[in-house]
């Protein structure tokens, strides 16, 4: 839960994650829900690419990354999906 | 750095700007050109500015929703993006019309150096992904840097090893003793200042990018055609359900076809299902089927005589899908068919407002269980339902866009998951196999419906994409 102190809401990360390849987008249809662990997971490599420590929380230093203007072309950070059926490297993406 | 996907197969490229505002085109032509040849100087690559929409980049502005599956989130946060090297929208570059951009150098303040954010997002059009190196341009988050003629180590050893160095000879097939290709000139880097500026005849108002212009399964919601009507007034129904619900028997047959059977190999799918572990494709009042081993003979057949009760005069199929009771369930029109086998289950047809859908919806374009979640899906035009198998009836927080489907648009024809569990959608004569975890297209271009499913051979000037 929320407890006020944070700038975003977990709301906030959860679509940024899915938005940006760092969980699967089909969660935006399935609204599958990810455990504690796999959402940290997601945050870790979110806080690696962008050059902060990787806490797996959803600190000061993310919140600031996460209000960083940006590209909205997504990371592509293939190991952030769960799914073992995406650990395919020989698929490319064409486009976005 | 990462290397996204395909690189263009040519070195010299053409872009196009494709909308502007009056005030700001010179500088706009200005920055472009200035940040493609950041990317020109490092690499064998050439770029043209050409007045046409088969330019290999195009470059617009919009806001929000533009029709691409991407929508802007007006000023700050995404600012822009683009599409990696491909046909189609393959190569553009979209920026957000929202943000407060500065297009000359040394400007500062509140607003966004619009001259770095299109040398990252032309590196996107180049092929590159986005890198984890902060100091690369291709760093996802905006640095208010000032652009540099020289690239980044990280960002010049990703271009250059997808299309080479200058002052190098590039590809693995040429002899060492053969002489050296010519660096190319850099007169033909741009045209900026060669040719007037011409409007496009489209952009004269500053009218909406378009993307029909190019690409027949767009999916444009400025533009689209409208078939779903949604502020129609709705007239109270006086007909009666084209079948009453009764138990025909023997079934009726069709005494005269009204059209020929449909080509195997080079006709649209009305709709597409396994049923008992076959595929049935329908067009018409024809389906096909498909077993174990490839298509049984005698086919395509009117679908009559395997589901006799079906309407006597329907035009067509609209959606099957075979529902977790194993029942079959047929829509035509503004009503659905439940049949146990060749059976119609007693109390069918049904209108399709028992499934909770507006009185409005006169047809459903497709139905089909998503493998990623066993969820049973309609879609109709440019919305889609999800429908709650145990209440007979579709979910609440639905409908949705179809754009969530990214790369498969409006107005589908068909869809169905295939026994590897994969979900396939159909359009015209071509069909996508669908990634479910990206959410989109595994491959934005259309294959050839009939080359796979009805395992047509390839013509012989026809050609083989898929090898290509």
């Amino acid at each position: 839960a929320n407890n006020g102190k944070s700038a975003v809401s977990e709301d906030t990360v959860y679509n940024y994650l899915m938005e940006f390849d760092y969980l699967p987008k089909s969660d935006i249809e399935t609204g599958a829900l990810r455990t504690e662990e796999q959402l940290k997971d997601a945050i870790r490599k979110l806080q690696r690419f962008g050059n902060i420590p990787a806490t797996g929380e959803i600190d000061e230093a993310t919140q600031k990354l996460i209000h960083r203007p940006r590209c909205g072309v997504g990371d592509n950070t293939r190991t952030a999906n769960f799914s073992p059926d995406n650990l395919q490297y020989g698929h490319h993406r064409m486009k976005r | 750095y990462v290397l996204q996907g395909p690189k263009w197969d040519k070195t010299d490229l053409t872009w196009s700007l494709v909308n502007w505002t009056m005030e700001d085109a010179p500088q706009i032509r200005r920055a472009l050109t200035e940040a493609l040849s950041v990317w020109a100087h490092s690499s064998k690559l050439t770029f043209r500015e050409v007045r046409s929409d088969q330019a290999d980049i195009q470059v617009l502005f919009a806001r929000g929703d533009h029709g691409d599956g991407y929508k802007f989130d007006g000023p700050g946060m995404v600012l822009a993006h683009a599409f990696y090297p491909g046909v189609g929208r393959g190569g553009d570059a979209h920026f957000d019309a929202d943000e407060k951009w500065h297009f000359t150098r040394g400007e500062r303040g509140d607003s966004t150096n619009f001259l770095g954010v299109a040398v990252h997002e032309f590196g996107h059009s180049l092929g590159l992904g986005h890198s984890s190196d902060q100091n690369a341009i291709m760093y996802p988050w905006y640095h208010d840097n000032e652009v540099d003629i020289n690239l980044p180590a990280d960002d010049r050893n990703a271009i250059q090893q997808l299309y080479g160095s200058k002052d190098k000879t590039w590809g693995p097939f040429k002899p060492p003793t053969r002489p050296k290709t010519p660096p190319t000139t850099t007169t033909t880097t741009t045209t900026t200042t060669r040719r007037p500026l011409v409007y496009y005849p489209q952009n004269r108002h500053n009218e909406p990018y378009d993307p029909r212009r190019r690409y027949p399964y767009n999916n444009n919601p400025h533009q689209r055609d409208r078939k779903l009507p949604t502020t129609t007034t709705y007239r109270p129904r006086t007909d009666s359900p084209p079948h009453p619900t009764r138990t025909w028997y023997p079934p009726p047959q069709p005494t005269k076809p009204k059209k020929l059977k449909p080509d195997t190999c080079h006709t649209t799918y009305d709709a597409i299902s396994i049923i008992r572990r076959e595929i049935f494709i329908f067009r018409g009042q024809f389906l096909w089927r498909i077993g174990d081993h490839g298509l049984y003979p005698g086919y395509p057949t009117y679908t009559h005589r395997l589901w006799a009760e079906l309407p006597k005069n329907f035009s067509k199929v609209d959606a099957v899908y075979e529902n977790k009771d194993r029942k079959i369930v047929f829509f035509i029109g503004r009503y659905y068919y439940v049949f146990d086998s060749v059976t119609l289950v007693s109390g069918y047809p049904q209108p399709l407002t028992s499934l909770g859908l507006p009185q409005s919806l006169t047809h459903i374009d497709a139905a089909f269980v998503w493998g990623y979640n066993n969820r049973t899906y309609l879609t109709s035009g440019t919305l889609y339902w999800r429908l709650d198998e145990d209440t007979g009836r579709v979910e609440l927080d639905y409908p949705r866009d179809m754009s969530i489907w990214r790369g498969i648009g409006y107005n589908i024809d068909a869809a169905f998951k295939y026994t590897n569990g994969k979900t396939y959608f159909f359009k015209g004569y071509g069909y996508w196999e669908f990634n479910d975890d990206l959410m989109e297209v595994a491959h934005p271009r259309p294959k050839l419906s009939a080359r796979k499913w009805m395992h047509c051979p390839r013509l012989v000037n026809e050609v083989d994409e898929e090898q290509t």
